[in-house]
């Protein structure tokens, strides 16, 4: 886009094309189009900052740092719809805290899909993290209940629950969530520090109804993108950041405990600009 | 609904006096919003649009009297005409076994698929033994063994690579007397040329009558990537579509349909294994336009 040589109608519909097919959705598209004709912009490399600072501006006042109590146990719920990379979100959340010093231990919350629980095991070893577990089919409000026990007997800090995927439209389901948090406060006496929703970004606008969703069921405080190692851009996360005020925390990208880091506004801006 | 909101364009229009060939725009403008909200990809939905106007001036719609009913129709028939036309079957081929590849993105569903289509195919009267050809994934093996108890269909997951376990697979339902066996393989990337060629040459090895490519049927603009590449590399048969039980509007079908002509043969609707049904374009084009 940025070696047309003027910014004219051609160039606007190959912006709105390439905007559209990343997934920003085509509320923002149409928004971001309209104020480069307001401004009456004139050169590409002039476009490319607009743009950048467009985008850049929806991150305002986001802190995308994570709430640890110090001293305390802190619980992070991460939570979502079936297959965005919840559990291997755990694992590597547990290896990243690990090395920063902190003593995480793993609840096995998924206690319904054939495997979870061998799945994030498998992970805990890994990455040489505690895992607490039930069996298959226990209610998974007991399982975490054990965890900060034995997080308080192992002498651990950080609680991350992995939970299983759920659509947001299973009403039953959001009641399970809020019965995890309801445990975890009742059991601490203070609310999870964190529940991270899980999003994939191969995923389209129906990601906004899922975030809608789940924040009425509980307090969202941080998205975790995931998948942006494929050719999908996660345009859809600008719409969710502007729309619901909640930070993206961390991305991964890609399969291997150490495909995570930190959250970077400008870092996944650069990359999603054409 | 769309239908509602065409009306409306065309009542407002009309109190302006006749309508005119360039009223048509203003509900071609409602339309694209609704496909693209939809997740139908922009190129996909631009070249539908072409058609519907080209249709409704032919079709004189603005002289009609009910235009906005009149577009909808054209529209509904383009969307199923790329959607896709009778019930596809799932094709065993000559041999003994018949050889089913699962293959698609991470996350996408294949394994729970698997089990899913291993129950259609039991009570089709078919005997199954379901292939754990995923080598990679943490647990994935014992993911289709505990599906596979579920349904009492045998999983066979001995060897170190694809290959070795898909050519042990092949003895043993054999000697079970299967007719097909259905191989779950490992969640890849469409760029990752590796992993792609992987799948290459298992499909050129054992030649399978059916190479189904799971999707996530959330899935965004992406769709059009990953089934162009999938659909280069390897002899894809079809399409499965799944996690359709949520109220994702599901155009990724339209996208996919429309880049690769491959049929989309079932939809995944829940997690249980009874929750895949077969693909209806009709139902589905009441599904992508909300
Ligand atoms: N390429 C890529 N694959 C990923 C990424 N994160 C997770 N995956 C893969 O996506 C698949 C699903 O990951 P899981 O961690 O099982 O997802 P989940 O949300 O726990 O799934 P459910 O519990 O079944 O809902 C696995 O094959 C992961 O290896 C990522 O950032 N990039
Ligand atoms: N709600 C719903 N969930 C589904 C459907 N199909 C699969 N799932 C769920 O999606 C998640 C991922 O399914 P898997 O079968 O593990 O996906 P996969 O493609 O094998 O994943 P990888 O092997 O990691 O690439 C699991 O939680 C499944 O239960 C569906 O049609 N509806
Ligand atoms: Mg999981
Ligand atoms: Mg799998």
């Amino acid at each position: 886009i940025f070696s047309f040589s003027k910014i004219d109608d051609d160039l606007l519909d190959e912006l709105e094309m390439e905007l559209i097919q990343s997934d920003l959705g085509l509320e923002l598209t149409n928004q971001l189009i309209n104020e480069i004709k307001r401004q009456k912009i004139t050169s590409t490399s002039e476009l490319r900052d607009f743009m950048f600072n467009f985008f850049l501006s929806i991150f305002n006042g986001m802190n995308s740092q994570l709430n640890i109590i110090p001293e305390k146990i802190n619980v992070f719920i991460y939570l979502g719809v079936n297959g965005t990379g919840k559990t291997s979100a755990v694992g590597k959340m547990a290896y990243y805290l690990k090395n920063m010093g902190y003593s995480p231990i793993i609840a096995a919350g998924d206690t319904f899909r054939a495997a979870a629980i061998d799945q994030i095991k498998l992970w805990g070893e890994r990455v040489g993290v505690d895992v607490i577990a039930q069996k298959e089919g226990a209610d998974p409000a007991s399982v975490v209940y054990n965890a900060i026990e034995a997080a308080k007997a192992r002498n651990k800090n950080i609680l991350l629950v992995d939970t299983a995927g759920r659509m947001h439209t299973k009403s039953n389901l959001l009641e399970e969530l809020k019965k995890i948090e309801r445990v975890v406060e009742k059991t601490l006496g203070y609310k999870a520090s964190e529940n991270l929703i899980v999003v994939d970004a191969t995923l389209g606008q129906n990601v906004i109804k899922q975030v809608e969703t789940f924040r009425n069921a509980v307090d969202l405080t941080g998205v975790i993108l995931t998948k942006l190692d494929g050719t999908a851009k996660g345009g859809v996360i600008f719409n969710i950041v502007k729309t619901f005020k909640i930070p993206v925390k961390f991305v991964s990208i890609g399969e291997d405990k150490d495909d995570f880091e930190p959250f970077d506004p400008k870092e996944f801006i650069e990359s999603f600009l054409p | 609904n769309l239908t509602g909101r065409l009306q409306d364009i065309f009542r407002r229009l009309r109190g302006k006096g006749r309508l005119s060939e360039k009223d048509i725009e203003e509900a071609l403008r409602e339309i694209r919003q609704a496909l693209l909200e939809a997740d139908a990809h922009y190129k996909v939905v631009k070249e539908l649009l072409n058609n519907v106007k080209a249709k409704a001036l032919q079709e004189e719609v603005f002289r009609s009297v009910t235009p906005a009913e009149q577009i909808i129709k054209i529209l509904y028939y383009e969307l199923i005409n790329i959607l896709g036309g009778d019930r596809s079957n799932i094709n065993l081929g000559v041999r003994k076994p018949g050889i089913i590849f699962l293959v698609g993105l991470q996350g996408s569903g294949k394994t729970t698929t698997a089990a899913k289509l291993a129950y259609r195919l039991l009570q089709e009267q078919r005997r199954v033994v379901l292939v754990g050809a995923d080598t990679f994934r943490p647990a994935a093996g014992k993911q289709l063994k505990v599906l596979g108890e579920k349904i009492k269909v045998p999983v066979y997951l001995e060897g170190k690579t694809p290959q070795e376990i898909i050519e042990g697979a092949i003895k043993f339902s054999q000697e079970k007397l299967a007719d097909v066996m259905i191989v779950d393989t490992t969640g890849r990337l469409h760029i990752d040329d590796e992993m792609m060629k992987e799948l290459e040459d298992l499909s050129k090895r054992f030649e399978p009558s059916e190479i189904l490519l799971v999707v996530d049927g959330m899935t965004g603009q992406d769709a059009v990537n990953i089934a162009e590449k999938f659909n280069e590399i390897l002899p894809i048969t079809g399409v499965i579509l799944t996690k359709l039980d949520g109220d994702a509007r599901g155009g990724a079908a339209l996208s996919i349909k429309a880049v690769t002509g491959k049929p989309i043969k079932f939809i995944g609707v829940g997690e249980k294994i009874e929750d895949l049904e077969y693909f209806y374009p009709d139902r589905f084009a009441s599904r992508i336009l909300g």
